[in-house]
């Protein structure tokens, strides 16, 4: 049964969407089957990609009750997949605020497909909004990038009262994946504070891998290539594929 | 009358923050009075600026109906105020949703205070969401800093769209303050792809002053400090202190 896993923050620009694109792109190499989910109205992993994202999205099968294997888009790697999104998704937001078991949408319309994959990934919005609590109810696990600097470790104690109570609610299966150092930067100070600061506080939780700042992982994206086809020697890509390969022996080992 | 600027754009990460922060700074250094309300649940400009936002704060005004002039802090400078922000401003979201006037309840209260500052300055959080909408309703103009990124550019048709739609419902007066760039690296081809693009499109609209990458601005925050009272000699310094003229010089040709 494949795994779901949210990749989740609502700090901006953390590095969740180059996380869930690279991370799920290293798994495919890995020969798992994955798909991945963009649950963010921006469309970053759509068009990080280079998914047509103007018509069969995520949207149209929450809300205009499309069958989901019709928005299930190839991408540049053999096994994986992708389901899109667009800015049509923050509809969600308002549409579902007043209706019964409002979390519960994504996993209604998303655990059917746990048969087909090994891993789903949920790109998620930085937010925590009524989206971002859909994908903790439908996830197994939550993975949670920290950028090393200052304001990215505020955050954190309201995301994970966030967890904590979709857990109690909705999903009392949800489990932490682990938080994941991103761009780390050697030259600044700040980066071996906060690494120090999370592996204190998170100890076996925090993944060993650390994602360094690499330019060629800012610019992989503007090709709507993963790291792997447009720079596969760069420094970015070696830290994901050795993240997937951590990922992998967890995963054999629980 | 005060001029109140919303620093906006639903991608996270780009500099709102930063820029809201040691802009308003700059301005009090050229003896303006100006205020600084934090409308991000994350509280990252109530941190940056070292004030505690653990009770008073911009929720008790809107919510709980305490009078704004008690949640009007003190801050390092002068003759710079700031209403701090925490998590609890999340509830805006889901209690005003149903509310008739709901866009309005920041002009409500804020409009009384233009008579005392010669600018008050929203931080908006990384999303379109209710907060946001009410920000844009309340400003005489909108400041948009566009990180130098790919994905930076990406969400701009979608912001733009809502700006249009809150000068048509709510608030006709509208205006673009301006686009500014930030994160600049001259070491990197892609800013200077995207700083050409925005100039293209966005033409006088985009600030002359370009904010570099400059890790100065990124440690400042950890001491509640504004860039100018943590490294006054730093590039990003520099920088901030230019736009604040430029901004100051518009207003008098304007
Ligand atoms: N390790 C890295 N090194 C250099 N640049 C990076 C790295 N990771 C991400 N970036 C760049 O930083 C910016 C923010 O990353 P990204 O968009 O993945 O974050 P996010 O958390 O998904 O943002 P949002 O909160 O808007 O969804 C992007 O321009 C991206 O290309
Ligand atoms: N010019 C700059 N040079 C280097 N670092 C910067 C610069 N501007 C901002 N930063 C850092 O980048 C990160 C993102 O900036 P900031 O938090 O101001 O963005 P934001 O748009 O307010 O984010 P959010 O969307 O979460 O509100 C912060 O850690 C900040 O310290
Ligand atoms: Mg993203
Ligand atoms: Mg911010």
């Amino acid at each position: 049964m494949g795994k779901i896993i949210a990749v989740a923050n609502q700090k901006g620009g953390v590095g969740k969407t180059t996380t869930a694109i690279n991370l799920a792109s290293a798994l495919a190499l890995l020969k798992q089957n994955v798909l991945l989910i963009d649950c963010d109205p921006q469309g970053n992993t759509s068009s990080g990609l280079g998914i047509p994202n103007n018509a069969g999205t995520l949207y149209d099968v929450l809300v205009e009750k499309m069958a989901v294997e019709e928005v299930i888009k190839d991408t540049p790697l053999k096994t994986l997949k992708c389901i899109p999104s667009n800015p049509n998704l923050t509809a969600v937001e308002v549409e579902f605020i007043s209706l019964p078991q409002r979390e519960y949408y994504f996993l209604k319309y998303l655990s059917p497909l746990r048969g087909n994959y090994d891993f789903i990934f949920l790109d998620c919005p930085p937010s925590l909004s009524l989206i971002t609590i859909n994908a903790l109810s439908a996830a197994n696990s939550v993975l949670i990038p920290i950028q090393c600097e200052y304001y990215a470790l505020e955050g954190l104690a309201q995301l994970l009262k966030t967890i904590k109570l979709v857990k109690q609610r909705s999903n009392p299966g949800l489990k932490i994946e682990g938080f994941l150092l991103t761009m780390f930067d050697r030259r600044n100070s700040l980066s071996f504070q906060i690494e120090a600061e999370v592996r204190k506080h998170f100890k076996d939780y925090t993944f060993k891998t650390v994602i360094p700042r690499n330019v060629r992982l800012s610019e992989a994206p503007s090709h709507g290539l993963p790291i792997f086809l447009y720079d596969d020697k760069c420094k970015g890509a070696e830290q994901y594929f050795q993240l997937a390969q951590e990922l992998l022996d967890r995963q054999q080992r629980s």
